[in-house]
């Protein structure tokens, strides 16, 4: 007879983690790090922090040539975390802040967990957290995971005084890693992480003591980001029913202009009358049969304002210039940004660059550089979206670019959901409309390219004579 | 100040349903129908008994050109399920019987749970199961999701008699979907499952009232798949630290012999000797440093044997090539079976199979057909190993293989742990251990094909003399 059981998301996580980035020790450090980094941003932008990051690796053990064990510590200045939520936040998988619809890097409530357990199933560690939200006390709590129940174990907790009224959060724990086969790839990291976060400082200091100092290039941060109510094109029957569930409204007119966005009187009524609802309804009366109708109404109602995308916070033209300046500096490149498009409701805005000549080395391919919400992504290339658009959409010979030519290509997605296809947060899902939207914007700048291209060929051929 | 949740593993799944393959109403049908389908066979290849499955897709509504819902039933004549686990089986998320070291084409505890919840947040229906394992009773259930608190909601429970004996499994419920976008790759899928499962009758009747009958082509079936203990490769302290926590065990040798896969007497001594722990120790009685210090010998001891392949089901060479023939009528064609490899201590076998010319339409790229535990992968084919390797590693010119010769390939992977990259289980994870053993499979028949195109080639020039 066959054994039934249930497992916690925890121990699902841990049998699956290469699904989450953790496949072996080289890609685990990198993970680990990038959680860690994206976290820090995170708490700092979402209070208007001018980030101040510091990275330590540092080699625990001494093998040579290549030690197996390292202590990662990552510190910031950002807004730190009350006391009674660190041990879940760091020890139970599924749990945070960031399930709301808002652009965050953090989305899944998973990544943080996800480097304490490599680390605590590697080196049997405990992890050691310090956060203080800039209150009199600062709190320390030393965790274990217990992977089997999904929740933490509490080793040590100390409260400290803090009499600076510091800010911020400080997370060390050690991790079996392949460090020598990741720094290439850890160092790409912070160098592009750098150029799409200017008003970061990040300090990195490596297993043998060096130093990587990223300073800041301006103090001009995005606005920190807002949250916004759902747009009905996102709404299927079980977030319709959770909206019914929880409100306060007692007329449907009032509850279409309460619980979305974008939805005033006049659209509420029409919806309604397109709907055959009453808007004086009660939604808490509703009949089954009557939320099925509403649900597929609102499917087929056309009269909906696109999603709003004030929420959103693109790198803008200047940024995206400066950025592939510093990275490549190039002979020519163009940048545009699409106006905000929307998936299933959800609102994105992608920005897209080529570059040409300068540092850019003529390899086999098109240099590719993705980002989403300001993370650099650098792994799984061949799998993402904008690979795909780039070198099979893209009609490259159209816009003058030749095999041997040059070229590297920028692409940014900012969204209150990046449509990514793991939780490793690795690779983008060719949705139809990003798909569209990335094509476009990167004719755009081909476009422009290849005035730049014709000129050049044409002056060259000038000199010749 | 932020505020934190925690989520239940259905309420992340609802929320992150692309992640599992059910992005939109074309993809989630095929998705739907495939789960459905992998579980019936895995429900009658656990006991032995030759699957007979009947898969119906009807329209529920009149919308014309396509209708937007419909109704799907799945029955098979498998093992069935005990009364007590079926609202869990399909309405709680990661609950599941194949969490276990075993050859299955299910893994997560997930899949007909997607299914059910796809169907529920897009048409607010309920499913019917029904369902006996062959006694005088046969069970039906009515369920729904409580997504939220990830548990089943029995809405009607009905036990019927069951004079017959009957034994199997029927899944019916109604869901959103785009048919006609997906029946292509729906047939695609049901084809090759043919193929690599010829023991099984498959009938589908589609919402046209056509009939798609797939007849066994043998009786002959692979022994039901086995349970087996893990490899001392595949342990890091979690793992480690469970087995001690539930051994029967009173000394260390005894531990090792009865807790690994292929640990005698003999290999039990060497290791601890090798590990400095004493024969007679306690497993109970460990400290925690001699558990990190077991650990990490087992990582660094090389006298473990190979995982043990026996609970592996391969298709073998005389089935992979009776498929390529139903398939393609190739006028060539070459199969080739690895022994079997290992990664992370999961045995792996790969069989590869090359065919030339007879169906095989010149299309651009090589052709490639992808299956795992007899599943057919019909999607992301660019992100997966198989495609990596055929188009990127593979020098076929060295073959006489030119851009427009009409090849295909075949790639079949059965393990105990298919690595794939998704919880949808489409593409497989370039692991290091199996892109070796398909990229040495693949020259295998490449270099018979190599033989067989230049004697063609030569028999060719010869004739215009
Ligand atoms: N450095 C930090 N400063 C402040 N809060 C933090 C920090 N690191 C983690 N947190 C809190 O812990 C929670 C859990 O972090 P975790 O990385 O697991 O999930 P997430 O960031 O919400 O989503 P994701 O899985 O996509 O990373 C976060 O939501 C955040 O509230
Ligand atoms: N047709 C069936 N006959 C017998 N048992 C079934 C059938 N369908 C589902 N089950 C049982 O329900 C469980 C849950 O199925 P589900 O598809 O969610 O998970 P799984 O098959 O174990 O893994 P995966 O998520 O990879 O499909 C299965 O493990 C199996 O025990
Ligand atoms: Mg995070
Ligand atoms: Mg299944």
């Amino acid at each position: 007879a066959e054994e039934f059981k249930e497992m916690s998301p925890s121990d699902f996580f841990y049998r699956n983690r290469d699904i989450a980035g953790f496949t072996n020790p080289s890609r685990a450090i990198y993970s680990t790090i990038r959680e860690l980094i994206e976290n820090s941003l995170d708490a700092c932008e979402i209070n208007g922090i001018l980030p101040d990051i510091y990275i330590r690796v540092s080699a625990e053990t001494e093998e040579t040539p290549d030690p197996t064990i390292y202590r990662v510590r990552v510190e910031d200045n950002g807004s730190g975390m009350p006391s009674e939520v660190i041990p879940s936040a760091f020890g139970q998988v599924l749990f945070g802040s960031k399930y709301k619809l808002r652009q965050t890097r953090g989305t899944f409530g998973l990544g943080v967990k996800m480097a304490v357990l490599y680390g605590q199933i590697t080196t049997h560690g405990q992890s050691r957290i310090l956060s203080s939200t800039g209150t009199s006390k600062m709190y320390e709590y030393t965790l274990m995971m217990d992977i089997q129940k999904n929740r933490p174990i509490v080793v040590k907790h100390k409260v400290h005084s803090n009499k600076a009224k510091w800010h911020g959060t400080v997370v060390e724990f050690t991790t079996e890693a392949d460090y020598t086969r990741a720094m290439a790839k850890i160092l790409d990291y912070l160098k592009q992480t750098a150029i799409v976060v200017p008003y970061a400082n990040l300090t990195f200091v490596d297993p043998r003591g060096r130093f990587y100092k990223f300073d800041r290039a301006t103090t001009l941060m995005p606005k920190p980001p807002t949250e916004t109510l759902p747009h009905p094109h996102g709404t299927d029957m079980e977030t319709f029913k959770r909206m019914i569930d929880s409100t306060s409204s007692r007329t449907m007119k009032d509850f279409m202009k309460r619980h979305f966005q974008r939805v005033g009187e006049a659209i509420a009524r029409r919806f309604l009358e397109f709907s055959g609802i009453s808007p004086k309804k009660n939604p808490r009366k509703l009949a089954q049969e009557e939320i099925v109708k509403l649900v597929n109404a609102i499917k087929n109602y056309d009269g909906f304002l696109s999603p709003d995308a004030g929420c959103l916070s693109p790198l803008g033209d200047e940024l995206l210039r400066t950025g592939i300046k510093k990275e490549l500096a190039p002979e020519f490149m163009s940048v545009y940004q699409r106006k905000p498009a929307a998936y299933s409701g959800f609102p994105f805005i992608v920005e897209v660059g080529v570059a040409y000549g300068g540092d850019i080395l003529k390899t086999d391919g098109i240099l590719l550089y993705r980002f989403a919400n300001r993370i650099p992504l650098l792994f799984d290339e061949a799998s993402d979206i904008s690979y795909k658009v780039t070198n099979e959409m893209m009609n490259w010979r159209h816009y003058k670019v030749l095999p041997d030519t040059p070229i590297a290509v920028f692409v940014h997605i900012c969204s209150l959901k990046i449509p990514y296809k793991t939780v490793g947060k690795e690779f983008i899902a060719d949705r139809p409309e990003v798909e569209h939207e990335v094509l476009n914007a990167m004719r755009e700048v081909a476009r422009h390219l290849a005035l730049f291209l014709s000129k050049k060929h044409h002056m060259e051929r000038e000199k010749k004579r």
